[in-house]
């Protein structure tokens, strides 16, 4: 465990904890995408299912179910919350997600680091579905323009943990001799990558104030 | 690509 990874786990914390504010305290689905929310129950769903033989660290356990459990609560809520619905714009959320898991699906089964073992598909899978499950999300944002205060500090804090966790590749790579991992490398950067315009927007909008609003052009 | 490691990331 190095500060990176820690410091990206708290900033994914961050972000459920964010999300789970505003839509169960709240009570309140605007500018957030559901199919972006889906699409995180799959990736922690399938990621996370060596939860049944893989006891790594206690935790590590526990932020799994941690994980799984805030990304279900949130699913669970935007579709059956009656509030929730009456504030989720589900015509402007509309990103055609199906040409993102399909060929996750795909590259998941192609490539990953144990051919022979259906979990690493899985895992792999999981893997590449992450690095573009923001995207509808991002989507609905550049649509209506501008994002509501606590939506922007949740997208903001789910873009910082994946960018924390390139530095904790790269701090690993050169302190551990064998340690490489070409997916996860490949796929953080791409996630981090498409962050990179909101992170723009979000610094120009908060460097006069942490409450404004962010503006999207 | 190394052999399935165990897991040791989220």
């Amino acid at each position: 465990m190095n500060i990176f990874r820690f410091l990206g786990d708290m900033s994914h914390i961050l972000s459920f904890l964010l999300l789970l504010h505003k839509i169960v305290g709240g009570k309140s689905a605007a500018g957030i995408s559901l199919r972006t929310a889906e699409m995180y129950a799959i990736v922690f769903c399938t990621r996370y299912i060596d939860l049944l033989w893989n006891f790594a660290s206690l935790y590590n356990y526990l932020l799994k179910l941690l994980f799984i459990g805030a990304s279900l609560t949130i699913v669970y809520f935007m579709r059956y919350g009656p509030s929730q619905k009456a504030t989720y714009n589900a015509d402007e959320d509309a990103f055609p997600v199906q040409y993102l898991i399909a060929p996750c699906a795909v590259l998941g089964v192609l490539i990953n680091q144990d051919h022979s073992s259906p979990f690493e598909m899985v895992w792999a899978f999981s893997i590449y579905l992450e690095a573009v499950a923001i995207l509808p999300q991002l989507f609905l944002l550049q649509k209506q323009g501008e994002v509501e205060n606590l939506t922007s500090h949740y997208v903001f804090a789910l873009g910082a943990y994946r960018a924390l966790y390139l530095l904790n590749w790269m701090f690993r790579f050169m302190t551990e001799p064998d340690y490489q991992q070409r997916i996860v490398w490949l796929s953080g950067l791409v996630q981090t990558a498409l962050y990179c315009d909101f992170f723009y927007h979000y610094y120009q909008s908060k460097k006069g104030g942490l409450n404004k609003s962010v503006k999207l052009p | 690509i190394s052999k399935g490691k165990p897991k040791d990331e989220l």
